[in-house]
């Protein structure tokens, strides 16, 4: 099954 | 003292529209430069983020940069309260606790205003880094809408592959699969109907159904949705907003364990 991702992996908090 | 006058309201009522299933709050950051407005929902799957220029309004004053925090289901009953063709004015004072909307009927008959309360919402902002997309594909709206809403039938997972040859979306589940190929379109004389895809290389991503018919609430803001996708990053969902700005959508994608 595949999982979902999360934004936070990809972009960085400023 | 902020004050925006747009002589096209239905622009933000497509707005609300495209962006008040996917979050219940959101900061306008308003400045010189114009509206923008940059969300993820509460999953932090997806995220939203708006762009409307200052040189886009009839009249735009912002003497000091200004974070309204809006409730979008109190703005959308707002919204819901003004004519298609009224001519609508955001009015706050500078450091306001609240914000007024102004709809002008086309005549000049009819004058509404509302006050609504404005939320201390604390900001999270993201740095969305600048990426050189692998594929970029242009297509109409409505087909993007359709093909969204027809495989969502088949499974939760979109899977977007691009190669030279054209676009394809697939799903499969419980009923079975689906397939679905877009070649590029040769020469078409409306250039809204075309389908055109800048190929790097080719990218193969898995997206949840669910999230990409959020994004196509958007659809009556443009004739065409672009999309842009590398492998292993968000995919970006791009709706032009007239000659004022756009929305774009961001979607982590799913992977295979």
């Amino acid at each position: 099954s595949s999982k979902q991702m999360k934004l936070d992996s990809f972009f960085n908090k400023k | 003292m902020f004050e925006a006058r747009l002589v096209q309201s239905s622009i933000f009522k497509k707005v609300l529209e495209a962006i008040k299933e996917l979050l219940n709050e959101a900061t306008f950051d308003c400045s010189d430069s114009g509206i923008q407005l940059q969300a993820m929902d509460s999953s932090h799957v997806s995220l939203v983020s708006l762009n409307l220029r200052s040189d886009g309004f009839d009249q735009y004053r912002c003497d000091r940069n200004l974070s309204m925090g809006i409730n979008l289901a109190s703005m959308t009953k707002i919204m819901k309260c003004a004519g298609n063709d009224d001519i609508m004015t955001m009015k706050a004072q500078d450091n306001a606790d609240s914000v007024t909307f102004m709809f002008e009927s086309p005549n000049q008959e009819k004058m509404s205003d509302y006050e609504m309360k404005l939320m201390n919402l604390d900001q999270e902002h993201l740095g969305i880094p600048e990426t050189d997309y692998s594929c970029v594909i242009k297509l109409p709206s409505a087909e993007f809408a359709r093909i969204c809403r027809d495989l969502s039938q088949f499974g939760e997972s979109v899977v977007i592959s691009c190669t030279k040859e054209g676009v394809k979306f697939s799903a499969a589940g419980d009923i079975g699969s689906a397939n679905i190929k877009l070649a590029q379109t040769a020469n078409v004389d409306k250039e809204d109907e075309a389908v055109s895809i800048e190929m790097q290389e080719k990218v193969s991503l898995t997206f949840a159904c669910r999230y990409l018919n959020y994004f196509t609430k958007a659809t009556p803001l443009s004739p065409q949705v672009c999309l842009s996708m590398s492998a292993e990053v968000p995919l970006v969902v791009e709706y032009k907003i007239g000659e004022i700005g756009h929305i774009r959508y961001y979607l982590a994608p799913k992977i295979e364990e």
